[in-house]
């Protein structure tokens, strides 16, 4: 923090004060110019996604910790250099596999039904999805690409701090969202403007304004991205957020519902076409730390470890 | 026992193109990339260096530093370098001739395309291990998020999203396209 940023006589408890409508959500923020998250050096804001809605992928300027205040959904993350370890069988295998796949319904089904039909099924390869629920800490580093997607009837909301003061940010303090898609408004260009103009830079805060509102692609001249991305003009306009109904935002609704590779959970429920998640995975299971009876012979939690003789064998 | 590790560290390693590069494309170019994990003296520094070459007509694909900014300097040629801040606009559309140096914040995307026969550069980066994030290519962001989110991110169908994941099978340099190779 600054000088005297944190010479602090008061504190206040804050309510977001922007608010930003979404097709499928809101996003509100919390003035990161405020004194108190300065001398704190991090920036808050809270997202809230409907059913069936896709929160569009997005990096930021510092490390984000994400805690889910309500609902369950999915996410996932791109680590840049990581390999694609979430493939999708071969037809036979599919057939063969336990494999669950997530809402399948409606268009995106009969998609995928006139593909497998025409003999040119593609078999689709991501990074890790995960599954997300009530009170989860999601840790996102710094630039690291995230998405998330409601697939439940609870609205998800989703508290999330950016911790602009890290060293991993090397620009200034004020919070930065870098979408890969959409045309929406960046939910702190406000603040960043308010911080251009106070320090009476008018003109070019104008010129901000009005060219505010794309995405990390729409920057690049056609050319550039048709010769990168070897596609053609129609999918770059696509990308560039040039489409005539690109006004829907950072979270937008998926009709028909996605589907991806996630693997089989343990407990599990269908419910409307959605499979919803009861009890947490076998891995956090096994971590989950196991009681154990301690000298003076109360319970106590203490992680099994490995060579201790545990409730739980291997 | 200073001198068992500053005063005799190694603080010398050569990136120029002689160099074995880590990235290599005979018809694209070279980059050789330099970090502590390469010359530990670096991790005091917290401070890395990149050197390429492209070729005439070759791309260095849309990416973004993770984890630092960096100051990129023409050593010979000439290129076009696009670069976009998080609003999506263009802060810079021009070219960067040999002696110019350009500033690219962390995080904002910039892509380089070789105007003249063999561009070289030298980009100095604020962290001892500075990391990439590819905006194109195989292994880019694209490809690592599931093809539905995709088609539903960019309100497209599943075949223009199995395009957009698979039509390009460079990683980090693209070659010239033929009619640009054979107009060279």
């Amino acid at each position: 923090p600054q000088q005297n940023e944190c010479q602090l006589e008061q504190l206040n408890a804050l309510e977001p004060d922007n608010r930003i409508e979404s097709e499928g959500g809101i996003i509100e923020t919390w003035n990161p110019n405020n004194r108190q998250f300065r001398c704190a050096g991090v920036a808050l804001s809270r997202c809230t996604l409907q059913r069936n809605s896709l929160r569009r992928p997005f990096y930021s300027n510092a490390p984000q910790e994400i805690f889910i205040q309500q609902g369950s959904g999915y996410f996932g993350m791109v680590f840049p250099g990581c390999p694609e370890t979430f493939e999708e069988p071969q037809e036979s295998e599919q057939r063969e596999s336990r494999r669950i796949r997530e809402s399948v319904q409606g268009e995106s089904r009969r998609i995928r039904e006139s593909e497998q039909g025409e003999g040119r099924r593609f078999r689709d390869s991501h990074q890790k999805v995960n599954r997300f629920r009530e009170g989860d800490l999601i840790a996102v580093p710094t630039g690291t690409v995230f998405w998330m997607y409601n697939d439940q009837d609870t609205p998800v909301i989703a508290v999330s701090l950016i911790d602009t003061g890290s060293f991993q940010n090397q620009l200034d303090e004020m919070p930065r969202r870098f979408y890969l898609a959409g045309n929406q408004e960046q939910e702190f260009l406000q603040y960043q403007q308010q911080q251009v103009r106070g320090r009476g830079e008018q003109r070019r805060g104008r010129e901000q304004q009005e060219n505010e509102g794309g995405n990390i692609f729409s920057g690049f001249k056609r050319d550039f991205l048709e010769d990168a991305l070897n596609v053609n003009r129609h999918i770059v306009d696509r990308l560039q957020g040039r489409n005539e109904d690109e006004e829907k935002g950072a979270i937008v609704k998926v009709r028909g519902g996605l589907s991806f590779v996630t693997p089989p959970e343990r407990q599990s429920r269908h419910q409307g076409g959605s499979i919803i998640e009861e009890d947490e995975d076998e891995e956090d299971e096994w971590r989950r730390p196991h009681h154990q009876k301690s000298r003076r012979g109360e319970e106590e939690e203490r992680p099994c470890r490995r060579g201790q003789k545990c409730e739980r064998s291997n | 026992g200073l001198e068992e590790t500053i005063c005799t560290a190694r603080l010398r390693q050569n990136i120029g193109s002689s160099s074995s590069p880590d990235i290599y494309n005979p018809e694209a170019g070279r980059i050789k990339t330099v970090t502590s994990f390469d010359l530990p003296a670096l991790r005091w520094l917290r401070l890395s260096a990149e050197h390429g070459t492209l070729h005439r007509n070759a791309m260095f694909v849309p990416h973004y530093n993770l984890n630092a900014n960096s100051a990129i300097y023409a050593l010979r040629g000439r290129a076009r370098l696009q670069v976009v801040n998080c609003n999506g606009n263009t802060v810079f559309d021009g070219e960067l001739e040999a002696g110019r140096v350009l500033i690219v914040p962390q995080n904002f995307a910039v892509a380089a395309k070789s105007m003249s026969d063999r561009f070289q550069y030298v980009s100095f980066k604020t962290n001892d291990n500075a990391a990439i994030a590819r905006l194109a290519g195989t292994q880019s962001t694209l490809s690592g998020v599931p093809m539905d989110v995709l088609a539903a991110t960019y309100n497209m169908d599943r075949n223009e999203a199995r395009q957009l994941k698979n039509n390009n099978l460079y990683k980090f340099l693209v070659p010239p396209r033929e009619s640009e190779r054979r107009a060279a």
